[in-house]
């Protein structure tokens, strides 16, 4: 099973066409194992993306570098998913 | 004897529970509801579908589906619980009443059954089908640019391994195919309303051209009511229009195919998002969520009865 610690999913908002362009490239980059989960679509419209916890410096200095703003969505993707496992379990037993 | 009522619609559940309660939901409302099957997934899981009917032949008919990417979990729950209320509101509520005493409605709860069993054991961020590409390492097709509906250009990609990957040929996907061949083979379908998530949405034709639909003005304002009607509720407030206008360009999605078709109310809906959890909403806004979408779905539902064509 595919875990996900330390992942995180971070809410970015492009300020204008030119970052909206900076992060389209950045999610083409196949090495940094993006998963955009919200695409960007216009200037002050957020696009979501996990980060797997290996990327994450690397995605946020490019952010920060490039005066892009953005804010953390999921601190840590796991926690969530063992919450929801946890969840459908206890439902089940009920 | 089985019962509907043992069913925690508040909580998510895998293919296995959600094909047993199908049968439930039929032992239950035998004279409205059916099961049958039109396919086979690539992993040769069932592709049932609900039929909701209270008779007559080939009657003018509603297509729904839920989960066609399988990591959006709020969408097959949706499904679920929608699929209940459709059968225990008939007789009751007057709008779904008039629709079933005139129309057919087709429910594929699971639209991407290979998919959604991955996300159950494998990898819970699963979207695409599970289809092996031919000369890649890369596994799945996204069944949402699958579609014969300006095939293989904006916002899909040739590249197996993108969560986009448009597949080899139009209708590649056993999953996309089998809902092709039955809506072909109905011949009276009249709408197609096809259930994502997570951005709060409610769009139309087209998504692979910047072009109007030549409904542009009426599938506009209904799809105007529909999003009131569903901020009634909670204030959850959604965004609508085309698909091209509203997000971006996206080529070969399975509206743009119904339209291009002949079905002219064709939706697709993007269900809530808090802000805080994209695809892992927890399950405790299973309701909020199907019970806020119920009154969009009956405006379209609705309109597609008193407009017939």
């Amino acid at each position: 099973e595919k875990i996900f610690v330390g992942d995180q999913v971070l809410r970015i908002t492009p300020s204008d066409e030119e970052q909206i362009t900076l992060l389209r490239t950045l999610y083409e980059v196949t090495e940094l194992q993006l998963d955009v989960w919200r695409h960007p679509t216009s200037p002050g419209q957020p696009t979501d993306l996990r980060v797997s916890f290996s990327s994450l410096q690397a995605v946020k200095v490019f952010l920060e570098h490039h005066s892009i703003s953005y804010s953390i969505m999921i601190e840590n993707v796991q926690e969530l998913l063992d919450e929801e496992k946890k969840s459908m379990m206890k439902s089940k037993r009920i | 004897g089985r019962s509907t009522d043992s069913f925690d619609f508040a909580s998510y559940h895998t293919i296995d529970e959600i094909y047993d309660w199908m049968d439930t939901l039929v032992d239950g409302h035998p004279n409205l509801v059916s099961k049958f099957q039109i396919g086979q997934s690539y992993e040769n899981r069932p592709l049932y579908v609900l039929k909701f009917s209270t008779g007559g032949s080939n009657r003018p008919a509603i297509w729904l589906d839920t989960g066609i990417h399988s990591r959006e979990w709020i969408t097959q729950a949706t499904g679920l619980w929608t699929a209940n209320k459709i059968a225990e509101e008939y007789g009751k509520d007057p709008s779904i009443t008039a629709i079933l005493d005139s129309m057919d409605i087709f429910f594929e709860i699971i639209t991407n059954p290979d998919g959604f069993a991955y996300t159950h054991s494998s990898n819970r961020m699963w979207r695409k089908t599970r289809s092996i590409n031919a000369g890649s390492s890369c596994v799945g097709v996204d069944p949402n640019r699958n579609w014969d509906a300006g095939f293989g250009g904006f916002g899909s990609s040739s590249n197996p391994c993108s969560e986009t990957y448009h597949g080899p040929y139009p209708h590649s996907e056993r999953e996309v195919k089998s809902i092709v061949d039955f809506i072909r083979s109905h011949g009276n379908v009249k709408s197609v309303i096809s259930i994502h998530s997570y951005s709060q949405m409610l769009l139309f034709p087209y998504g692979y051209t910047t072009a109007p639909a030549p409904d542009y003005q009426e599938l506009n304002e209904l799809a105007k009511k529909a999003v009131t009607d569903l901020a009634a509720l909670y204030g959850t407030k959604y965004t609508y229009g085309s698909i091209a206008d509203t997000i971006y360009l996206a080529d070969g999605t399975t509206v743009d195919w119904a339209y291009e078709n002949g079905i002219k109310y064709s939706f697709t809906f993007e269900l809530r998002d808090t802000g805080r959890y994209g695809f892992l909403l927890p399950s405790s806004q299973i309701i909020p969520t199907a019970t806020e979408t119920w009154p969009a779905l009956l405006d379209i539902m609705v309109h597609v009865l008193e407009h017939p064509y």
